[in-house]
């Protein structure tokens, strides 16, 4: 019976897309059947595997559009155990038109999801860089949610609009996801700044930040330009490591439950 | 008499918040009026600048709301010559609202600006990272558009919808602006997927890119945690003399025009 997580922050490029690609892989090469859904419009998963948007002829839109069945969209990513599904727009039009159905109809992510967890073990949904109604939607359908974080300032003061956020919604008795934790990316120990983030965050959020923290290597930026994931092509170096200590984080509340 | 640029780019994190800052800075450090408008419900100017969104009593969202003047909503920046305006939100139902008061007037923005150009000699934009209806309504107010990028696979892959959309939106009849270039940020000399990139961008686009490039450099990631833009803190420092050229690349067509 799957789980599914949604990968949210509201500040841009702070890793959602590097982090749900990897750790999907990760667990994936645990053997865990895993599949990523995209609902960034800008189709973040389907450029790191390789693909162009215009390959899937199937996806988050039409089927959000009520065309097709949920199992039409998913596509195999070449990696064993991990599939993908992606927001296949292009336009403006097309982006403002994938909104307002999830601004319509955000139960229809939660029904899709419901239904693949039949045959996955991890669902993980990368979110677009804002609050709005795809991002809703995700956090709806999700049974919990980890928040990646670069380890600098405009991304640490973008936390509180989240969390705020989320109490909102609850406090309206909407059901909001669990909250497995902060996870600091793109970490560089040499700089002064980072550690300031770094502690901060732990001291705000002591328990609720994962003890991995994933360095800011090239290896990672390749992802997208060699369409695979680290794992995938660079499996003993520290970012494929840090991934799998990743995955065994994510596990071991499973495992000890 | 003023001139606006839109800072935008649908893909997060390649610096739009940073670019935006630190050239108005450049320009003001030069004797030219500038203003930046935060239209991102991020509200990365206002943390740039050291403050809270609680600090500031009337922002883009009362205005847009039709409440009080354009005027009421500019703040002053602690740096000569450079004043702001940002997006006073916070919740996601904020978010939501600010978003539909866009799509529901686009035109608002412009004409708040066309009053701006009377005081201010540059006028940037700085836009949230999406196609959405806060971006368009940038983009039908600004006279100009620049696109910072981040050197790396996934922002380039970018590129191609954002212009797509401007194509379409110019073959419907609506005025867009015109096009300033792209601008090259977080360039890392060392990294092979950076060399690539750059090649890429420079054969593709040739004459529409920045001949400055901005360095990834610590400094500019302190710009928010100071709270003062580069050329303030460390006005002798490499990220601060290539804001100041990229200032001499802006005002360049302008003088020989
Ligand atoms: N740990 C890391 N080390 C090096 N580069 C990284 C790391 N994490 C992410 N990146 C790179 O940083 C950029 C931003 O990452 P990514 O696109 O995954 O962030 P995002 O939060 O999904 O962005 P968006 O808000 O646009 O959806 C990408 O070019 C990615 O390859
Ligand atoms: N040249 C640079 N060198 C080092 N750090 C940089 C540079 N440019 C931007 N940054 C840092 O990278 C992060 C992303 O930059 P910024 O917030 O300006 O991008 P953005 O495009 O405005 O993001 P968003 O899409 O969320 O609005 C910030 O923490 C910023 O301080
Ligand atoms: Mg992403
Ligand atoms: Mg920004």
């Amino acid at each position: 019976m799957g789980r599914s997580v949604a990968v949210v922050c509201p500040k841009g490029g702070v890793g959602k897309t590097t982090v749900a690609v990897n750790l999907a892989a990760a667990l994936a090469d645990k053997g865990f059947q895993c599949l990523l859904i995209g609902v960034d419009p800008q189709c973040g998963i389907v450029s790191s595997f390789g693909r162009g948007h215009y390959d899937l002829d199937f996806g988050l839109f039409d089927f959000f559009d009520s065309q097709g069945t949920p199992d039409s969209a998913i596509q195999e990513s070449g990696i064993a155990n991990l599939d993908f599904i992606s927001s296949n727009i292009w336009s403006r039009e097309e982006e403002l038109e994938l909104v307002n159905h999830a601004k319509a109809n955000p139960e229809c992510l939660r029904n899709a999801i419901e239904s693949y967890k039949q045959r996955y073990d991890f669902i993980f949904i990368d979110c677009p860089p804002n609050l709005g109604p795809l991002t809703f939607s995700a956090l709806i359908a999700a049974d919990s949610y980890m928040v990646p974080l670069q380890a600098e300032e405009l991304a640490y003061r973008a936390l509180p609009r989240l969390f705020d956020s989320l109490a909102e919604t609850a406090a309206k008795g909407i059901r909001t996801p669990e909250f497995l934790g902060i996870l600091l990316n793109q970490v560089s120990t040499r700089t002064r700044l980072c550690a300031s983030v770094i502690r901060r965050v732990r001291e705000e959020h002591s328990d609720q930040v994962f003890q991995t923290m994933i360095p800011r290597t090239v290896r990672l930026a390749e992802v997208a330009y060699r369409g695979r994931p680290v794992s995938s092509f660079n499996p003993s170096g520290r970012a494929a490591r840090c991934f799998e200590e990743l995955a065994d984080e994510i596990l071991h509340p499973i495992i000890e439950a």
